[in-house]
């Protein structure tokens, strides 16, 4: 589904030069269930904004579904996000003066879908991560936590093909930590989603497959999850 | 040097109430070092702006070195926490136009220090936390992680009294996390700064002296580190 060949990334120049990228292979099957982990600044958000289409390489190539992302222009790349992707942010990137539902609400509107049906969807996401009672609440009016679960329903909300989460869980505690994991993987392994997700924590990337360690911009190795 | 009794924080009114601290009772000596845990939303960055006269409570008493901070006014509460405290925010507050030395000088901007004084001691703040090379970026030019720690050198640039820091390695890979925990724990033990630090990673908690364990807007129980 995906392929990223020699991919860089690379900020400013000459002495100045960062290469947050610097040389990426990496293939992802459909249905793959990817954990990337490795120190602060080793280039795991970039490679997940690359993959996102949300930011463009500075060299290589990148495939998804056949198609060359390189080549595509900004509305190109917009098309396929909206159609194929949902994305949790390391940020999150709530809009701070709306609701947890509008916010959550927000991919549908690309979809054409009803007001009405778009909030029962909403509703029906906030659900799944435990923010039912919330969701009137706007961003500033929740917890660290509670805003990272907005940020992950919203993600999931359009049944996207493809998920791509900048630690997912890095606001949360343990139990919900896994609580979250638990409705990811069901994601992956019931309906086939393909999911790419930044860690920091050994016991949230062993829910998925396999694991990529990133190291100043390059993938250093790739481990096989054991347990199942 | 901290005590806090019957604090509450009550949002909203009527059946929209949101009680996110519920009756709080706690007391920290100067030279603690308290670690805060619990599930999200159960109040933990609330009580920590409690603390650092950034929100005030509905009810209840919080004496700061003997002074009832609760009877200051803003202007006096701004006074006291410029004096005292360092604050590490659960979101960074970064400052988005402005590189890191800049974001790290701006509490030494209150103490009258020269320009090039506060230029070194941020500088120095930077390299604690292994930033020295990025000193000239912008937030949005820096990783989530690299972010955390200008947030966190932004803390300590002053030689505050009393640190508080709302997960503070969150966004951090362990080894990194394991390397700002060792700062902050010699800055305890040698320097005696009382140290509030809200996780939801024990291994981190177990750098404190103690663990309060927070539960739907009260302390449900509090805990002795073993290991020192
Ligand atoms: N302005 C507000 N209006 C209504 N409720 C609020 C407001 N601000 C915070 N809350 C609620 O107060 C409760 C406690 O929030 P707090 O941020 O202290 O939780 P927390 O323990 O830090 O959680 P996390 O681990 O997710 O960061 C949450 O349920 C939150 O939704
Ligand atoms: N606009 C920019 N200009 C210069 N350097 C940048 C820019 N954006 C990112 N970088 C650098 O690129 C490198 C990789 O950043 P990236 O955000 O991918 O790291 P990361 O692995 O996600 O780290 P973390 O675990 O801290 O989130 C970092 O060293 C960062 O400082
Ligand atoms: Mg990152
Ligand atoms: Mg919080």
């Amino acid at each position: 589904l995906v392929s990223l060949k020699g991919i860089t990334r690379v900020y400013g120049e000459g002495a100045a030069e960062v290469r947050a990228l610097d040389g990426i292979d990496l293939e992802v099957r459909q249905g793959d269930f990817v954990a990337f982990m490795g120190p602060s600044g080793s280039g795991k958000s970039t490679c997940l904004n690359v993959l996102g289409c949300l930011d463009v390489p500075t060299t290589g190539s990148y495939a998804f579904a056949g198609v060359e992302v390189t080549d595509l222009d900004q509305v190109q790349r917009a098309l396929l996000r909206r159609h194929y992707l949902g994305f949790v942010f390391q940020g999150f990137n709530l809009l701070a003066r709306t609701s947890a539902v509008e916010n959550v609400e927000l991919p549908l509107v690309y979809r054409g879908m009803s007001s009405r049906e778009r909030r029962i969807r909403a509703l029906e996401a906030l659900d799944e991560v435990g923010l039912l009672e919330w969701q009137s609440h706007k961003p500033n009016e929740l917890s660290g936590g509670q805003q990272q679960r907005v940020a992950i329903a919203r993600a999931l909300v359009s049944g996207p093909q493809v998920l791509l989460a900048d630690e997912p869980t890095g606001n949360l505690d343990s139990e919900r930590g896994r609580d979250i994991m638990r409705v990811v993987q069901k994601l992956n392994r019931d309906r086939g989603i393909t999911i790419v997700m930044v860690t920091h924590e050994e016991e949230i990337a062993a829910y998925a497959d396999r694991t990529v360690h990133f190291l100043d911009g390059r993938i250093a190795r790739s481990e096989v999850s054991k347990a199942q």
